[in-house]
């Protein structure tokens, strides 16, 4: 009977605090309100602290997640939707009390509130003793927004805490648990992808070449890894960081001329394009006959027309492609001028290998890939292969530079996510 | 304060008062089980702890033995998430806006 009694009052208190799991039960926003209550402060961390850790904690949801995180100090309380705090045994009002040191840390609310135990040893990321802060936030966070526990090694999701490790991320199997509940991957335009080629001496004195996959939307930018199927750890940055004196606002194009006789980078924005000195890591403020960059893409390349929606290189013919709305423009390096036959038509230059199936012009960009070994021509949230020389050796039938089938973007370069832009600089 | 000597605060000493209960036997273990959600009030008393030992045991990568042995007690004693493991409540509500409200949570808002 007592047993049954127990067990009976600990299931009434259970109901109103359980975390269902669904597909559904998720926040109906994409921006998210947080704050560090000033009641429940830690007494181990300084208030700085904590709330540094805090935004690290919900800006590594989001950039695996099409959520975004802001901090929220000043909107009335009822307008917060994660509210943080520190307490002991009874705390902030909370029908779950803590127990102490050891054993529970913290608990959250689906869809609410997280509360962290207060008589534990919680550290900062730096040290190697005690409770990770970071870790905890992280895995209360996932409970907010939807998530249960998860038994697999390495989820951030296990109950039980781990000791420090050197660091800790999202592994695959977390990112695609929070995407499944909240509408899938993350999408977007980009403003331009390249890949950026890298020459390195090895000790004998060889050249070895090797190349970086970067997304630029608007004003940042990702390095894509992609033997690991993700952006790095950290992303997305702020352009301006990375890539010095190019616009801060985005590009709309991105080109490496690379011949046996030259090699030249440029981004183009507008009117204008730069060259970039990758040498010293910034655009070069002169060109070879002294003239200031920026300068105008109609000087540069006579006969192209400006602003451009996106261009790539050719090595097999030495031309370097541009794109402007539903016309593609062919351009000579070697004679410094518009190919003959050109402007034509993209369905022309790039016929579809399905009817219909086409972006018909005003795309966002031309990028050729190394590791796929294939040029893309993004618009939107989608993509569309070219046909390679190989390819149509196997099947003849398939049309010159033809473009296969759609696909979505986030289904072949994964985890592209937005964050907050207060969280670009944590 | 709390005593502590050294810098990094590492010895700091927490009174008796301030440390969780530890876990030393089969009835607080059972508590503990019925916390997280791991034993459900239906359940027949005769085959609810075996039973539900074996569980706790497996997803806690532990020896699946069913008795409450030494491994288990340690694993029950480590530092956890507050939040049950199962969840109980067979029919989940669909919640179309943040859940807005103070500290002491009930059902999420419609």
């Amino acid at each position: 009977n007592r047993r049954r009694h127990l067990a009976d009052l600990v299931s009434k208190k259970r109901q109103k605090r359980d975390l269902t799991e669904s597909g559904y039960m998720a926040f109906s926003k994409d921006v998210l309100r947080w704050r560090l209550i000033g009641e429940g402060y830690s007494s181990q961390l300084t208030v700085d602290e904590q709330r540094y850790i805090f935004r690290l904690a919900f800006r590594m949801w989001s950039e695996v997640s099409p959520l975004e995180f802001v901090e929220d100090t000043w909107s009335p309380l009822e307008d917060v939707d994660i509210k943080l705090g520190f307490g002991t045994g009874r705390h902030l009002g909370c029908n779950q009390k803590f127990d102490g040191t050891g054993q529970e840390f913290a608990h959250a609310w689906f869809l609410g509130d997280i509360h962290f135990d207060d008589d534990e040893h919680f550290t900062g990321p730096s040290s190697h003793t005690g409770i990770s802060l970071l870790k905890v936030a992280v895995h209360e966070i996932g409970h907010v927004l939807g998530l249960p526990h998860i038994y697999r090694p390495g989820s951030i999701m296990q109950p039980s805490y781990l000791p420090h490790e050197s660091s800790f991320e999202m592994d695959w199997m977390d990112r695609k648990a929070i995407q499944h509940l909240y509408a899938g991957g993350c999408k977007g335009r980009f403003s331009t992808v390249f890949d950026w080629i890298r020459k390195e001496k090895t000790p004998y004195g060889d050249v070895k070449i090797r190349f970086n996959t970067y997304f630029m939307r608007d004003g940042w930018y990702w390095l894509y890894e992609n033997r690991n199927n993700r952006t790095r750890y950290g992303d997305p940055v702020a352009l301006q960081i990375g890539w010095h004196g190019i616009p801060s606002d985005g590009v709309d194009a991105y080109v490496h001329v690379w011949s046996r006789r030259r090699e030249a980078v440029y981004f183009f924005k507008g009117l204008q394009f730069w060259r970039y000195d990758s040498e010293n890591d910034r655009v070069f403020r002169h060109d070879s006959e002294g003239r200031r960059y920026p300068r105008l893409i109609s000087e540069g390349f006579p006969g192209i027309p400006s602003p451009i929606d996106s261009a790539f290189y050719d090595r097999r013919d030495s031309h370097i492609y541009f794109f402007r709305r539903a016309q593609v423009y062919a351009f000579s390096v070697e004679t410094n001028s518009l190919a003959s036959g050109f402007p034509k038509h993209i369905r022309d230059v790039f016929p579809p290998v399905e009817s219909g199936d086409h972006p018909d012009g005003s795309i966002d960009a031309a990028y050729f890939s190394y590791s796929h070994n294939a040029l893309f021509l993004l618009k939107g949230t989608r993509f569309w292969r070219v046909v390679g020389s190989r390819e149509r050796w196997r099947r003849p039938f398939l049309p010159r530079n033809g473009l296969m089938p759609h696909k979505e973007v986030d289904q072949q370069w994964f985890d592209i996510c937005d964050v907050h832009p207060t969280s670009l600089k944590l | 304060e709390k005593l502590f000597h050294n810098r990094d605060h590492s010895d700091m000493q927490i009174p008796t008062s301030h440390q969780a209960p530890v876990i030393t036997d089969e009835y607080e273990a059972e508590l503990f089980l019925s916390r997280y959600g791991f034993i459900k009030p239906t359940q027949r008393e005769e085959i609810q702890m075996k039973q539900t030992l074996k569980e706790f045991q497996m997803v806690s990568g532990l020896p699946v033995t069913g008795v409450f042995d030494d491994a288990t007690k340690d694993a029950m004693n480590k530092p956890r998430c507050g939040v049950p493991d199962k969840e109980t409540d067979p029919n989940p509500h669909v919640v179309t806006e943040s859940h807005i409200g103070g500290s002491d949570q009930s059902q999420p808002l419609q």
